[in-house]
């Protein structure tokens, strides 16, 4: 089929999302002094049962937390930092049993493993990486990929764990001569990987042999988009972009995600869907994920927004919980629900 | 715009591009 102009999702949608596409299954809170910043959803074995845990990160700890039966749950693990605070948890596919943090001020300093040793069940810490770390990621098949330094002194590496997070081996990919700020595997071909630059290029990699494969100048309305999502189908690259910088315009309103369709043999790409704020929403994008065909937001009003890329509108909106704003939102890659959580610590787990 | 302003589409791209990339 061809692709026809843009379609802008989320105007107007006030009277068609529907508000109970999303359920609360459970809530808890974190008690910590220092500020919530990070909530992920993972696998742990415990006495050679997988079990679906949840992993919250605040400044100066990392908590791992299981299900009991009654829908509540209980805290297992816990990581201290008292260097450097916590600035994101990194999840890497197909590892048990092991977290990946990335810590620094502003930026990033270091992505650390956190682990448990197998005799004591104690909480152990490694350093994987350090330096100027500017974007990381973990993929399928237990690898992390980051990049550290800018320009010409930039190195992108590839980090293979063991199945049992230990022992690893470690790559390099062609760096480009501009700064990689994300990155995204490519659904549908699995040795692909993409990257978006400061200087609004997406890059393409081959990760077996390392070789970059292309650089694709994407359109120059929005500057330093975050890539969320790509996969490849009947040879066009479709990617899931969130604009976090884009001004609000008259035609469209906010833009916060964006599906952009490129041909990687020509470098060519059209915008082919906008998803905006429902009419009567203000704000910009604070921090959003995208999962499959859902794509969460949150807002700086404080409110969370979820769209359908495949029926193109707005379908749900979270107001704040107890006047509290939300400050975080992740879909679980271990079933289908939306994890919400607000600066002071509260989680809230919600089915979709 | 549409799919024709963006030039030869090939189902193969990923393995053409890594033939004609620099090792």
């Amino acid at each position: 089929h061809s692709i026809e102009q843009t379609d802008v999702a989320g105007l107007p949608a006030q009277d068609t999302w529907n508000p109970s596409s999303l359920q609360l299954v459970s809530k808890f809170k974190n008690p910590s002094s220092s500020c919530s910043v990070d909530v992920s959803a993972m696998w742990w074995d415990r006495a050679g049962a997988q079990e679906p845990c949840i992993v919250t990160a605040c400044e100066d700890v990392v908590s791992l937390w299981k299900p009991l039966d009654t829908l509540q749950w209980e805290k297992v693990h816990t990581w201290h930092f008292t260097e450097v605070p916590v600035l994101q948890i990194v999840p890497v596919p197909d590892v048990y049993n092991l977290i990946c943090v990335a810590l620094g001020n502003l930026e990033i300093r270091e992505i650390r493993a956190l682990l448990c040793s197998s005799g004591d069940e104690s909480e152990k810490q490694v350093l994987l990486k350090s330096g100027n770390i500017k974007a990381v990621l973990g993929l399928t098949k237990r690898r992390l990929v980051s990049s550290i330094g800018t320009f010409c002194s930039q190195q992108v590496q590839i980090m293979t764990f063991a199945e049992d997070g230990g022992s690893k081996d470690e790559q390099l990919l062609m760096p480009p001569d501009e700064t990689v700020m994300t990155f995204a595997e490519v659904q549908g071909i699995q040795d692909a990987l993409l990257g978006t630059t400061t200087v609004n290029n997406i890059v393409i990699w081959n990760l077996k042999t390392g070789q970059l494969l292309k650089k694709v100048h994407i359109d120059d309305s929005y500057q330093a988009s975050v890539c969320h999502r790509a996969y490849s189908e009947m040879g066009l690259l479709f990617v899931v972009l969130s604009h976090p910088c884009a001004k609000e315009s008259q035609a469209f309103g906010s833009p916060v995600f964006q599906l952009l369709v490129i041909n990687p043999k020509t470098a060519q790409s059209v915008g082919v869907l906008l998803c905006c704020l429902p009419e009567g929403q203000a704000g910009r994008l604070l921090e959003g994920d995208v999962k499959d065909h859902v794509a969460a937001a949150v807002l700086t009003s404080g409110t969370i927004a979820v769209w359908d890329l495949t029926l193109g509108h707005c379908i749900a909106l979270l107001p704040p919980v107890s006047n509290q704003n939300w400050s975080l939102v992740k879909w679980s890659v271990t079933d289908s629900h939306l994890l919400a959580g607000q600066k002071d610590g509260n989680i809230f787990i919600y089915r979709y | 715009c549409s799919t024709a302003d963006l030039g030869p589409i090939s189902l193969n791209w990923f393995e053409e591009l890594s033939s004609e990339a620099p090792p």
